[in-house]
């Protein structure tokens, strides 16, 4: 089973189409591996996207280097799926 | 937690399990029964419950559920909803009506491949897992995979992207499955793709901003649908087309329906907004799968009350 340590999941909220077009040549950069889990499309709707641990310092770095508001959605997502994971265990005993 | 016979709604279950839950609902209810529609690309039957109180051919609604794999609340609520309706039949005079006119048609895993890698190999994981000639990467978005505005803008053509439209309509055999049932079936008047999870009420188009001819109306309805569904927990839901409510996205399940004739043609985006993305907590599936339960009802009670 692929593990997630160290992904994080940021909310990234866009005050106009500038930095939607920011978040959009980002997606376009295939070598972070990023998982968007909803595109940048317009201001109106945030942007959430899983970022593995080793693209996360560039990641935030690009974001707040573009003056880019983003929030901590998802800490650690593994964190999260050894939790989902012992909950599904424990409602099969 | 709610129980039916060993089977805990309030948890996630493995494909295996879900397959046995819709076992002992044909079992407890003699107008349920499960029909396999085709299957997937790893040859995964693809099981469809027929709630049906008799006739022939009647006039049908569609629910389908998980088509993204990771949404693993819609596969689980879909679950909560087919016992909701099995049990509420006799007993709820909506349902009871309902069910007296119309056919109810569910699919609660809509990408059973999907679902069991999420299970095995990655929790991630959100299209289909057919092999792609050429490429290193494998799978198909099965939502920007069918016949409507196909390729166009609001999907990807690069067979690595969480998008990717696949090489032609249709090459999924999960989404052909269902093109095939729609088609043969012809007198279905409502069908509604259930994912996960920006809270939204969503009727076609999604490839164009042209509206729909009948725009006023689905709005209407989405309106009601989404006051009953937050009078409940208070979630908050937005409604409108999906072009312009979320983005442009082409070649999705619902705008192929809505050019069928299938006028009452939704999908809903359950919860979770700002914490949990695709990982929502099992203890919220319930709640998610009561709250959805409102507003499917008045889309089906509308169905029932407009037939064309």
């Amino acid at each position: 089973l692929e593990t997630f340590v160290g992904h994080q999941v940021l909310r990234i909220k866009t005050k106009n189409e500038e930095e939607v077009k920011q978040l959009q040549l980002l997606e376009s950069l295939e070598h972070l591996e990023l998982d968007f889990w909803i595109n940048p499309s317009a201001t109106a709707v945030p942007v959430d996207v899983r970022i593995p641990a080793v693209s996360v310092q560039s990641v935030k770095a690009f974001l707040e280097s573009q003056g880019i508001e983003y929030s901590i959605l998802i800490e650690d997502l593994q964190d999260v799926l050894d939790k989902e994971k012992q909950d599904m265990a424990e409602s099969a005993q | 937690r709610q129980r039916s016979g060993s089977f805990d709604f309030g948890a996630y279950h493995t494909l295996d399990d879900i397959n046995s839950e819709l076992d002992h609902l044909v079992s407890e209810y003699s107008f349920v029964e499960k029909i396999q529609i085709g299957e997937s690309y790893e040859k995964r039957p693809l099981y469809v419950l027929k709630f049906s109180t008799g006739g022939s051919n009647r006039p049908a609604i569609w629910l389908d559920a998980g088509i993204h794999s990771r949404e693993w609340v819609t596969q689980a609520s879909a679950l909560w909803i087919a016992n909701k309706i099995a049990s509420d039949y006799g007993t709820d005079a909506s349902i009871t009506s309902l069910l007296d006119k119309m056919d109810l048609f569910l699919l609660p895993v809509a990408n059973p491949d999907g679902f069991v890698y999420t299970h095995t190999s990655n929790r991630m994981w959100r299209k289909t897992r057919s092999k792609i000639p050429g490429s290193i990467c494998v799978g198909v978005d099965p939502n920007r995979n069918w016949d409507a505005g196909f390729g166009e803008a609001g999907a990807s053509g690069n067979s690595c992207s969480e998008t990717y439209h696949g090489p032609y309509p249709n090459s999924e055999p999960e989404v052909k499955s269902i093109v095939d049932f729609v088609k043969s079936h012809g007198n279905i008047k409502a069908f509604v793709s259930i994912h996960s999870y920006s809270q939204l009420l969503l009727y076609p188009y999604g490839y164009t901003e042209t509206p729909v001819p009948d725009q006023q109306e689905l709005h209407e309805v989405s309106a009601k649908a989404v006051a009953a569904l937050s009078s409940l927990y208070g979630t908050k839901y937005k409604y409108g087309s999906i072009i312009t409510t979320i983005y442009r996205a082409s070649g999705g399940t619902i705008d192929w329906t809505y050019n069928q004739g299938i006028k009452y043609s939704f999908t809903f985006e359950l919860r979770d907004t700002g914490r949990y993305g695709f990982l929502l907590p099992a203890k919220q599936i319930v709640p998610t799968a009561e709250e959805t339960w409102l507003a499917l009802k008045v889309i089906m009670e509308h169905t029932r009350d407009n037939m064309y």
